[in-house]
């Protein structure tokens, strides 16, 4: 079977990355989308039944073929290092370890999200989430 | 009288891309 799959994420942007935008913890704590942090994103999945928090390691961003806004971001998933690629706008913000939204594009984020965003590299962590083992 | 919008709340997992990795096992 083949290692890798492939996941489309969103193709427009979604309303909750504009800064601003109210989020709530799995505690029921709110914060703003600019003010979140690696440890809510790590504590909400502690609390979570069913989440846990997976580190995805880009290893190739390159331009989509369908289109000249979108991106291809191929990503390590967690301790199996799975291959999955996500084809997203290039302004879409991925949440790296320890620094915070990055994109492809950081400047189209910023412009049009007003989301501090910093430039998503090859070799970055960013937080994703899958299902916990139900045993 | 006019109820005042309530500001839309976001859960915290819809901000983070789900990965579900193929399973070989």
């Amino acid at each position: 079977p083949p290692s890798s799959s492939s996941t489309v994420v969103p193709t427009s942007l979604p309303p909750y990355f504009i800064k601003g935008s109210i989020i709530q913890l799995a505690d029921g704590e709110l914060k703003r989308v600019e003010d979140l942090k690696t440890e809510d994103f790590i504590q909400s999945a502690e609390i979570s039944s069913d989440l846990k928090i997976d580190s995805s390691t880009v290893e190739r961003i390159e331009g989509s073929i369908s289109a000249s806004n979108f991106a291809v971001v191929q990503f390590s998933v967690g301790e199996h290092r799975a291959q999955v690629s996500v084809e997203v706008l290039v302004e879409y913000p991925f949440f790296v370890f320890g620094q915070g939204w990055s994109s492809c594009c950081p400047d189209r984020t910023t412009q049009l999200l007003e989301l501090p965003c910093t430039k998503l590299s090859v070799g970055d962590v960013c937080i994703s989430l899958t299902l916990k083992n139900l045993r | 009288n006019v109820e005042p919008r309530s500001v839309p709340v976001f859960p915290w997992h819809s901000l983070v891309p789900f990965l579900a990795p193929t399973q070989s096992d």
